[in-house]
């Protein structure tokens, strides 16, 4: 679904956060 | 018929996609969506993350939305 997709991404993105 | 294997998560697959165009992470989740790879959720954004970080990626803002991208 597409409420998944966003909460992987949203999980993708705080793992990159200390990166980006 | 659906392979629960037919899309690998891989650097080099990452790389290739990254190289055609700049994509968000939701782009890139879309390419490797769990069904096609037989990965879980939490396998998908931790190997995409530990990928992500080793390919440091150029970072763009389009539409509002930061993008990665790769040169040659």
């Amino acid at each position: 679904s597409s409420s998944e997709a966003d909460e992987m991404a949203a999980a993708l993105e705080a793992e990159l956060n200390d990166f980006i | 018929t659906p392979s629960s294997s037919d899309v690998q998560l891989t650097e080099e697959a990452v790389k290739r996609y990254l190289i055609r165009k700049p994509m968000t992470t939701k782009d890139l989740l879309k390419k490797f969506q769990t069904k096609r790879t037989g990965l879980s959720s939490e396998q998908t954004v931790n190997v995409l993350a530990q990928i992500l970080k080793k390919l440091n990626p150029e970072r763009k803002n389009i539409n509002d939305k930061m993008h990665f991208y790769l040169t040659e």
